[in-house]
C-alpha cells in the first residue's frame, strides 16, 4: 500500500451512548489522512490533517472542545515528531489558536527553514504561552477569540467542578491556615476580583 | 487527548499528538502533548521504524517519557504481540516515578516496522499496536488499500 495511518481519541471512559460518534469521528479522520497519503503527500502531513479533524469536532479533549482550566480558559498542548529528520515541534498551554497540531508542525517547518539557510539562529523545539500564540500569528495560522474553543459541554463540566472543588478547599483552608488569612478565602470573590495574590494563594496543588 | 502514527510511501514514520489538558487544570499547565519523550516519538533508523503517540495522566507520562522509554524497548523487540503488555508495564505501570496521586492511566498507540528476512529488500512490514490501563481507548486506522476504516472503542 503507499501507507497507512492510525489514531486515536483517548484513553480514559467513552460512554457507550457516545460510542458511535467516536467511531464516526476516527472514521473521518482516517479518511481525511489517508486521502492525502494517496495523493502522494507526506506523513507529517497526513498526521496534521488526521489530528486537525480530531481538534475540531467538540467531542474530544483537543482544539475545540478542550478540558478548561481552573480559571475558565482554554489551553492546549501538542507536538509532532518526524522518524526520518528527528526534528520535534512542540506548543503548550496556548490559547486561542484554533488547531494546535498545526501550531507545533509549524515549528518543524520553521526549523528546516533555519537549517537550510543557516541564519545563525536555533529554532525551539517548544514554545509556550503567549510567545507561541504570536508565532502563530506571525505564521498565519487561524488565532480565534477566547471563548470560540469553548464548548457548552466543557462549560457546564467546569462550573460543576469548580463549584465542588472550591468548596473542598474552602474546607481545607480553613483548617489549615492561620486565623490571620481566614477571612481572605471567599469562594465567591474568587471569580469577582481579580486579584491575583488571592488567585495565587489557592491555586496550589 | 487526540493522536495518530502515520506511514507514508516513501517508508516515513511521524507520530503526532494533541490535548486540552486536565479538567479545571492550573492555567500554564503544561502536560504530556507539548513534552519532549512523553506525548509522541518517532524514529527511522534505516528501516528500523517506530513511531508511537501516548494518552492518559499528564503528569505521570511526563515523568516516564513514556513515549521515549516505550519506543527504546520495543525497536529491540521481536515480537510486539509478546512484548508490549510487559514493557508497558515496566516503562509505566510499575515504574517509581509512577504513584497514585499523577494517576496510573496510559494509552499507547504505536506502529513499528517488522525485522526483514536477510536480503528481503522487496517490501517493509509493519505492526499497529495499542495498549492502554484505563475503562477505554478509542481507535481508528486505514490503510491506503482500505476502502473504509475501520473504527472501535476497545474496553
Amino acid at each position: 500500500s503507499r501507507g497507512f495511518i492510525a489514531i486515536h481519541c483517548g484513553a480514559g471512559y467513552h460512554s457507550k451512548k457516545k460510542s458511535e460518534n467516536y467511531n464516526a469521528l476516527a472514521r473521518k479522520a482516517c479518511r481525511a489522512a489517508i486521502e492525502a497519503l494517496r495523493s502522494g503527500k507526506s506523513a507529517r502531513e497526513a498526521v496534521v490533517l488526521a489530528i486537525t479533524c480530531l481538534e475540531d469536532d467538540t467531542i474530544t479533549n483537543a482544539g475545540n472542545g478542550s478540558n478548561l482550566t481552573f480559571a475558565g480558559d482554554v489551553e492546549c498542548d501538542a507536538s509532532i515528531m518526524c522518524g526520518r529528520t528527528l526534528n520535534f515541534g512542540a506548543i503548550g498551554a496556548v490559547s486561542h489558536v484554533k488547531n494546535p497540531i498545526k501550531l507545533a508542525h509549524e515549528l518543524l517547518v520553521y526549523q528546516e527553514e533555519v537549517e537550510s539557510n543557516l541564519m545563525g539562529r536555533i529554532p525551539p523545539n517548544m514554545l509556550c504561552g503567549k510567545g507561541a500564540k504570536k508565532f502563530a500569528k506571525e505564521r498565519n495560522l487561524e488565532v480565534v477569540g477566547s471563548q470560540e474553543l469553548i464548548s457548552d459541554d466543557m462549560f457546564r463540566q467546569h462550573c460543576k467542578y469548580t463549584k465542588a472543588y472550591t468548596k473542598e478547599l474552602k474546607k481545607f483552608q480553613e483548617n489549615s491556615l492561620p486565623p490571620s488569612k481566614k477571612q481572605r478565602v471567599d469562594s465567591e470573590n474568587i471569580f469577582k476580583t481579580n486579584d491575583s495574590n488571592q488567585d495565587k494563594s489557592i491555586l496550589h496543588d | 487527548t487526540v493522536g495518530a502514527v502515520c506511514v507514508d510511501c516513501y517508508g516515513n514514520v511521524v507520530a503526532g499528538v494533541s490535548s486540552g489538558g486536565i479538567l479545571i487544570k492550573q492555567p500554564g499547565r503544561v502536560g504530556q502533548a507539548a513534552m519532549y519523550g512523553a506525548g509522541c516519538w518517532a524514529d527511522k533508523k534505516n528501516d528500523d521504524c517506530i513511531a508511537i503517540s501516548t494518552t492518559g495522566s499528564g503528569e505521570s507520562l511526563t515523568k516516564t517519557l513514556l513515549a521515549y522509554s516505550l519506543a527504546l524497548k520495543l525497536q529491540k523487540s521481536h515480537s510486539i504481540i509478546t512484548d508490549l503488555d510487559e514493557v508497558f508495564n515496566d516503562c509505566f505501570m510499575n515504574s517509581r516515578f509512577v504513584n497514585d496521586v499523577t494517576g496510573r492511566f496510559a494509552g499507547v498507540l504505536g506502529v513499528k516496522s517488522t525485522p526483514l528476512e536477510k536480503n528481503d529488500t522487496t517490501d517493509t512490514e509493519f505492526e499497529i499496536f495499542v495498549t492502554f490501563s484505563s475503562d477505554s481507548m478509542s481507535i481508528g486506522y486505514q490503510t491506503t488499500a482500505d476502502e473504509e476504516a475501520s473504527a472501535e472503542i476497545l474496553r
